[in-house]
Order: structure tokens, then C-alpha cells, then sequence
């Protein structure tokens, strides 16, 4: 694949260009290599970071979520026992007064 | 951490980066 | 900063490098470059999608907590109102009794 794919036009890179600019233009490849290469590195660190909290929150939801069901299971079995223990109540008050 | 300081880290983070995304870089 | 810095031997560069060799290292850095900066924009909109989905899982969480608040206040309230219909009762009873 030609230079030209990177946008130098094929007779600047080779003929006209001076020693002066290749090496100009080399430095600053590298020099935004290293800085690329930097940004990706950041951004992959930060990116792993995120993942952990999140897996870290996931967790937590999940422990949240097995307290939500116990709570609502007792509260369902609550219900149950006081509406039981009412009509009991009701049954003998009405046997009482018979 | 408190929901402030996770959401100001977030904000940072979504910032940071939204500025790779829009960097122009590799052009000659 | 010279090229050296970034492993490109001043001689090399501006004097003895054939046109032949700095195309090849002007072709080699810019793919390089382009590689690298694609691998950026991967790392970076990886790193936005789950900064995203932790949030919204953060969301979720809120709202299962305050779900779960409201069931243990009533837990608490079903409680009391069961143990001071149990203690009527055994006023109650124990009133018949004498």
C-alpha cells in the first residue's frame, strides 16, 4: 500500500521532500504514536475500572434483592397469620353472643 | 463512595472519554 | 526533541537512509498510528457503554432500595399491630376469666 493511503502525496515522501521535513514529519508520527498509544492505555485502565465497580454494584443488587424477597415473604406470611388470627376472633365473638 | 463523588468520577470519566472519541489524531 | 527519542538513529534518518527506508518508516508509523488510534476509539466507546450500564444498574438499585425500605417499614408496622391485638386478646381473656 502506497503512503498515499495515509494522505502523503507518493512525491512528497520520496522525491521532493527535503531530509528536513521526512524528519520532521517522523518525529511527529512517533511523537503521536507514543501519545495514541498513551490515550489507549488510559482508556482501557479506566474502562476495567468502570467494569469492576460495576460487577462490585451487580453484587450488591443482588444481596439487596435476596433481602427484598425474605422481606416479602415475611410480610406476605404476616398478613396471612393476622387476617387468620381476625376471623378467629370474629368466629368466637359470634359463637359468644349465640 | 457517596452518589456525589461517584457521579462527579462518572462525569470525569464520560468526559475523558468523549475526547478521544472527537480527537482528530493520525492525520498527516 | 531529536528522533532519537524515538528510536530513529539521527544518521539514519537525514544522511544515509535511502528514500526506500524512510518510505517504509513513513508507511510502517502511519499504520501504526492509524491501528493505534482505532484501538483508542475501541477502548473509549467500550469504556463510555459501560460507564452506561452501570449507571443504569445504579438506577435499578435506588429503586429496589427504596422498594425495600417501604416493605421493612410495613414488616415494623404489621409487627406491632399483631402484638398489641395479641396482648388485647390476652387482656381480654384473662378479664373473662375472673
Amino acid at each position: 500500500m502506497s503512503v498515499e493511503g495515509h494522505g502523503y502525496p507518493e512525491s512528497k515522501v520520496v522525491s521532493e521532500a527535503g531530509p528536513e521535513w521526512l524528519r520532521t514529519e517522523m518525529e511527529r508520527l512517533s511523537r503521536e504514536l507514543s501519545e495514541t498509544t498513551h490515550e489507549k492505555m488510559q482508556a482501557a485502565e479506566y474502562g476495567l475500572a468502570v467494569l469492576e465497580e460495576k460487577q462490585q454494584l451487580k453484587q450488591q443488587y443482588d444481596e439487596l434483592e435476596a433481602e427484598y424477597e425474605t422481606a416479602r415473604r415475611e410480610l406476605d406470611q404476616l398478613r396471612e397469620a393476622f387476617g387468620q388470627a381476625y376471623s378467629n376472633h370474629k368466629k368466637v365473638a359470634a359463637d359468644g353472643e349465640s | 463512595p457517596s452518589m456525589k463523588a461517584g457521579t462527579t468520577s462518572e462525569g470525569v470519566l464520560a468526559n475523558f472519554f468523549n475526547s478521544l472519541l472527537s480527537k482528530k489524531t493520525g492525520s498527516p
